[in-house]
């Protein structure tokens, strides 16, 4: 299995850090700059980090594609460019490839999988431009909200904002992934709107663990408390984490191949 | 006294709730759209509510200015422009007052006396807006930054963010108040350099109760915990709150009058 995930969002979301805690290890190193004289103008390349986990005794082959962050600039015209372009240079080696692999059975498939898009956790809703960028990636790509940073909201200022950000979806008509499918039965339908009702994902991150009754869990740890990732009363991070590695896995490779990529190639052939 | 107090910070950092956290009253109500069909390119008016309170037997005429977040747009070029011209009113009509109140002992004066400015807690630094916008605020006002929603950083990330926004206010060179004074003694100095190492202050702000050990308090409740606004050990805001109310409220007012003030009769007197 080869999954590609891409994360997008404007700095200090917690991206790099939901990246080391989904795959359990320290696999990327934050963007942020600790060094104050350091230029914040030059714009960060795109990092592809490349790594392997077992899952359900399944080896996963996965390359992370780390994003600077968005919308840090005083004009953030067009920031989605580099992003939009990285996403279609992978589509564009793919046909290459499908082209001259004629004995290879599969070509290196580097077309992104799922884009993991990270909301910053303000409780009012999406900036204008988080649809800017929202409208150019779902587009071209499976696109996964997420609410970075959830624990600064409480549960019922969470609730209000997913509803909010559903509405503002729904509004400006955002392809957001999983995509309706007339061939469903009928549990599949009912998982998709168990899941669409959900997304975006209330997420926390964590590079740390905390002990958590005699046990060593990742969390962040307060004053006022400990929380615990892998806690479903704390936040969704493993809702999010079944979704991409477990459930929806083969879903959105085969999307990204059977709908965005043959998207491409039609226009490609048409252009 | 008349205390004439602003909050500027892009939009869901809690700039409007911390006010009514600081009053203990629901002062204002939040510039954030509930309505996902709202236009968002709309620059709302900036709002100033007045109200009185009594601190220490004294009784505080306060204004507050409440200016919509900036930064929440594609394009934020001189997004700081409204901020600037509405101090920049102010003193104007201040010097209009001063020639034509020779009877009245005291022109109203609606000057702002201190600009508090938010910092999203991202963790890395100040973002490039937030630099280009301190960079004009700090020339024609007492700017005081707060760490917002301080509650999202552990107590090692807040040391980290404080350490790495200080150097970069340093790099800068933005004139944080409080001011170094030459005529201060070894008391204020040893205050003001105390004073100093704590900003920008770690704040959290509620308009909603908790309730900690059977009593009412500003707080926030999560599944992890309570935080407690007015505890000193879960955040700064109580210090902030003695800084601006207590122990620097005159000389907010008088540097106000004294320094930037004079700065801008000075520049309209040569212009
Ligand atoms: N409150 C909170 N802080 C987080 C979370 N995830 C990461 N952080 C912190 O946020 C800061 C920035 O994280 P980072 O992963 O570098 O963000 P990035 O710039 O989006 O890659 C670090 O101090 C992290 O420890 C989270 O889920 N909740
Ligand atoms: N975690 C956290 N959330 C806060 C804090 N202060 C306010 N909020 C929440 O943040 C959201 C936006 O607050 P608001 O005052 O409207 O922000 P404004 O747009 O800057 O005026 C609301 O859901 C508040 O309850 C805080 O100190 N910490």
């Amino acid at each position: 299995f080869q999954f590609n995930l891409m994360v997008v969002g404007q700095s200090g979301l917690g991206k790099s850090t939901l990246i080391n805690t989904l795959f359990a290890s320290p696999l990327v190193t934050s963007y942020g700059r600790t060094n104050p004289t350091e230029a914040v103008e030059r714009t960060p390349e795109i990092k592809v980090e490349r790594c392997y986990i077992q899952e359900n005794g399944v080896k996963l082959k996965l390359n992370i594609i780390d994003t600077p962050g968005y919308g840090d600039q005083v004009n953030n015209e067009k920031c989605w460019e580099p992003i939009v372009k990285y996403i279609y240079d992978q589509q564009a080696s793919y046909i290459r490839r499908e082209l001259t692999a004629s004995r290879e059975k599969y070509p290196v498939d580097t077309r992104v999988h799922c884009v993991l898009f990270f909301i910053q956790p303000t409780g009012h809703g999406l900036k204008p431009i988080d649809i800017a960028v929202l409208k150019r990636l779902t587009e071209i790509a499976n696109v996964v909200p997420v609410i970075a940073k959830s624990d600064s909201l409480t549960l019922d200022e969470r609730a209000q904002f997913k509803q909010t950000i559903q509405a503002e979806i729904a509004h400006h008509n955002l392809k957001i992934y999983p995509y309706p499918n007339d061939e469903y039965d009928e549990d599949e339908r009912a998982l998709n709107d168990r899941i669409k009702s959900q997304i975006p994902f209330a997420i926390v991150g964590s590079d740390r663990t905390v002990l958590v009754n005699g046990r060593e869990v990742r969390g962040r740890k307060n004053r006022w408390g400990v929380i615990n990732v892998e806690d479903e009363t704390h936040c969704e991070f493993s809702s999010l984490r079944n979704f991409l590695i477990s459930t929806h896995l083969q879903d959105l490779i085969d999307t990204t191949a059977h709908t965005h990529y043959e998207a491409f190639r039609k226009r490609q052939l048409t252009a």
